[in-house]
């Protein structure tokens, strides 16, 4: 009936037994966030009586705005500890393990995910996401980075140049991601940023909340240009980077350097040598 | 001149359809090809590159091998560890600051250890996902745009643990 703890120098993570994250502490600062994580998944549209509108490509258009619990099944949990990193993986099946990595001195937790090849066998497909819900108070607002460098302040159903109609609010509030997305709680000045290793949509549909489309697979051209499903069969592998902060500058600038490690990773080269491993250095 | 083939590709690869995802699927396997042959140019031009770095006095430049995709399971430049060869290992930083990171790379057993451009042996630990997964991780501190080597070569049990390692390697950040 433990809990799960990874901790070392300056983040504590916390689990409940079937490794469901519920809290970050920064031991620097000794705030801590409540925050929970689920995979979901919106159904895509196929058309309607009132549009023949489905979703594909271009159009994310999911079948109202539920979002449904993407594994139903108990997973497996494996916690290692190590010098290095201490792990803690979840397995549902083949197609959806998550680990988590926290290495040590590291500011932030990693999340490395494997999604897919998601099952069609409804015959409607699955547009993935990750939703993290936290007890953050983020008064309807959110931040992305735009183009991979200015982050541009986003407000559920607002845009600041235009009267916006909402016609569909999922994705109607669905924006880009490059690298940086985060959500700030101004009175707390505490800040939960998520760094991502590919472009992906995001949105915070409710306070507190922030979600990232993860994988999407529709069965219907969406009828804009297309001219064919976007029957995605692949399975991907994704890292990303959970780090809860205190709002300041010096915050704001130690997460810059880690996005671009991220898109810039460390490359290894391998050759072989019949000499010692202090001779060949 | 060898890496003309990936800036052709990566210009290709600025149609608007490559950025949003909106294209067919053949033409998805065509940018997907085309990149393939830039990015096998320009890992020959890197294998030159490092190679002649490497090379002392008349010796022949050693070869290099690749494994872009590190974040799968398996990487066959590790594979002579399992016949008990070392597996010299050289890290390029593309950033322009000193990077203090773990790396993380496949490899076919579970008995390592890692030394480092000094010759000392530095703390290592293995993940394994599945009975033949193993995944090595180490820190590696790289200086700006530039390179360090690391030597991973098969561990007897008699060998230093490097797990019970003081933590001294890790214990500085790079500010």
């Amino acid at each position: 009936q433990d809990l799960i703890v990874l901790e070392n120098s300056k983040v504590i993570a916390l689990f409940d037994q079937l490794g469901n994250i519920m809290s970050i502490t920064n031991k620097t600062s000794g705030q801590y966030i409540n925050v929970t994580q689920e995979y979901l998944y919106y159904l895509p549209s196929f058309g309607t009586d009132e549009t023949t509108q489905c979703s594909g490509a271009y159009i994310f258009l999911p079948i109202g705005t539920t979002a449904y619990q993407y594994n139903n099944n108990t997973p497996g949990i494996t916690v290692s500890q190590g010098p290095i990193v201490q792990t803690l993986t979840r397995y549902w099946s083949d197609t959806m393990i998550q680990t988590y990595l926290l290495y040590v001195d590291s500011d932030h937790l990693e999340t490395e995910e494997v999604v897919g090849p998601i099952d069609i066998s409804d015959g409607i497909g699955k547009e993935v996401i990750s939703r993290f819900t936290t007890s953050l108070q983020t008064d309807q607002t959110w931040y992305s980075d735009s183009n991979g460098m200015e982050m541009q302040k986003r407000v559920i159903n607002y845009r600041p140049s235009w009267n916006l109609t909402v016609v569909q609010p999922v994705s109607g509030n669905y924006v880009p991601v490059n690298n940086i997305a985060f959500i700030q709680d101004v009175n707390q000045q505490v800040q939960f940023t998520v760094l991502t290793d590919r472009s992906r949509g995001c949105a915070s549909l409710d306070n507190g909340e922030i979600e990232f489309m993860l994988h999407r697979r529709t069965l219907y051209d969406d009828q804009r240009g297309v001219g064919e499903p976007m029957n995605e069969s692949t399975q991907i592998i994704t890292t990303t980077k959970l780090i809860f902060h205190d709002i300041s500058t010096r915050a704001q600038s130690h997460y810059r350097p880690q996005a671009q490690s991220i898109s810039n990773p460390l490359y290894p080269m391998f050759t072989t040598t019949s000499m010692s491993s202090t001779l060949w250095p | 001149q060898d890496i003309m083939v990936m800036r052709q590709a990566m210009g290709v690869l600025q149609h608007h359809d490559a950025v949003s995802g909106t294209e067919q699927q053949h033409v998805a396997d065509d940018y997907a090809e085309r990149l393939s042959i830039g990015n096998t140019a320009t890992l020959q031009t890197m294998n030159q590159l490092v190679g002649q770095l490497l090379q002392k006095g008349k010796t022949a430049a050693p070869e290099f091998t690749f494994c872009p995709l590190l974040n799968e399971s398996i990487c066959p430049s590790t594979n002579p560890l399992s016949s008990g060869s070392s597996v010299p290992v050289v890290i390029y930083n593309s950033l322009s600051w000193t990077r203090y990171e773990q790396v993380k790379i496949p490899i076919p057993l579970v008995n390592v250890q890692v030394t480092n451009s000094s010759g000392q042996v530095i703390p290592s630990q293995i993940l394994s996902y599945s009975s033949n997964t193993s995944i090595l991780v180490f820190y590696v501190m790289v200086p700006p745009l530039g390179y360090s080597s690391f030597v991973i070569a098969p561990a007897s049990n008699d060998d230093e643990d490097a797990t019970k390692l003081e933590n001294k390697y890790y214990s500085k950040p790079v500010k």
